[in-house]
């Protein structure tokens, strides 16, 4: 459903060694998977994720989404599929400051037009115990908060695909759970999800878990304990 | 060192009810101690950190430095307090995203006058791990690698009190224990150190733990098993 082909990505930063951020990645993830990304600070994970996602043109190499190679597609085309088929969960949040919790989570829904129905970003911050912060703004909220608003926006659409990168970095071990409970309940109704995490006990959610180290992939392979 | 009495934090959000982010919270930290704060989503962490940080002022109560109330300053006075005594590593890190790692590392170092020993800068971030990314921008650099900045620039002045807010929260195990590692050498060598973590094997390094709920304070005890 989501492939990455020999995909590269070059930094070049004034006049030193360029950085290879990915260096020929191929991954390919089957409907339905439930991957776990891990790997050391700056080895290429949110890196992947954005290409993976259709955030990010890879230097070289190509992405494909149902078999469809975005990597051709112009910027607005892009965002129309990244907008119907993937829910993303940002490692710095991306929230709007001056927009509240509700109308962050609603954002996604007036581009796919389904705003018109209306209780889906309530239910959406419900679901991650937001229920009584809809109308705070991002500088309002604690870190988890923030993260939890995040997390509602990539879901309120319905994804088919759901890519979070470190969904859980400052959530305490409950709410961490709760959250790895609701991307679990949707992988078993049919949503492929990848999330990348540092915490060994997140990744033991996950069906395969593929280890990332300077750009490269270092092991991909099933997890055998879940 | 450190101590705060009977202090409480109130938000009034529209019409609703006020939201108590702190209630009647009283902690004194001694010189040289390394304490944990831990608690769920929302209780208050960083609440009660940006008031210890002299960042944020209470609703009611007295915050002491060194003896001194530093709820009574204006904000002139209290930011040189700040300035010379504690060096804080925000939660959401708070780069300035068009000023490159080391020009922010440098920022505390402008202030105390002290930025005309060359070479504390690039020092700080050598410590983290970040020789190789001196020139690069926030925006240039992986979630962990913002971290291990906002780590530095807290450092790089020497503090006396070091306030660490979920300071691992994105990075891998190696780079949380090499971090982990550099505060306990600056408590042995007497600085006081408080972390936030809600990471149970983090907080394994600290002499006392702190446990808060829902703004107050749940328990606060020695750390028996270090
Ligand atoms: N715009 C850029 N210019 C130069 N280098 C960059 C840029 N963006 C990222 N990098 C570098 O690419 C590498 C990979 O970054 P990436 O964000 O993918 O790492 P990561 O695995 O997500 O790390 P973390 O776990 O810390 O979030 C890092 O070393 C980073 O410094
Ligand atoms: N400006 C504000 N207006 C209204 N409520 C606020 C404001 N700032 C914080 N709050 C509320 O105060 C409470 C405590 O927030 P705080 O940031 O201290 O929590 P925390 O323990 O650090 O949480 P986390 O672990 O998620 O970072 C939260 O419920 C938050 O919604
Ligand atoms: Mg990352
Ligand atoms: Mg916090």
């Amino acid at each position: 459903i989501v492939k990455v082909k020999d995909v590269s990505k070059v930094y070049k930063k004034d006049s030193g060694v360029p950085i290879y951020a990915l260096r020929n990645v191929s991954v390919a993830i089957g409907d339905g998977e439930f991957v776990a990304i891990m790997g050391p600070s700056g080895s290429g994970k949110s890196t992947l994720m954005n290409v993976l996602g259709c955030l990010d043109r890879p230097s070289e190499g190509e992405v494909l989404i149902d078999g469809q190679k975005v990597n051709l597609l112009d910027d607005e085309a892009l965002a129309r599929v990244r907008n119907q088929k993937i829910g993303f969960v940002f490692q710095s949040f991306n929230l709007l400051p001056r927009t509240s919790a509700i109308e962050n989570v609603e954002l996604p829904l007036i581009y796919s037009e389904r705003d018109k129905i209306s209780g889906l970003a309530k239910a959406a911050l419900e679901n991650v115990g937001l229920g009584d912060r809809l109308n705070h703004q991002p500088g309002e909220l604690s870190g988890g908060q923030q993260q939890r608003v995040a997390i509602a926006r990539a879901l309120v659409n319905d994804p088919e695909i759901i890519l979070a990168d470190e969904p859980t970095g400052n959530l305490d071990s409950r709410a961490s759970y709760e959250i790895l409970a609701l991307f679990q309940q949707l992988n078993r109704q049919g949503r492929t999800v990848v999330i990348v995490t540092h915490e060994p006990d997140i990744a033991e959610y996950a069906t395969r878990i593929i280890k990332i180290a300077d750009g490269a992939i270092e092991s991909d392979a099933a997890n055998l304990n879940v």
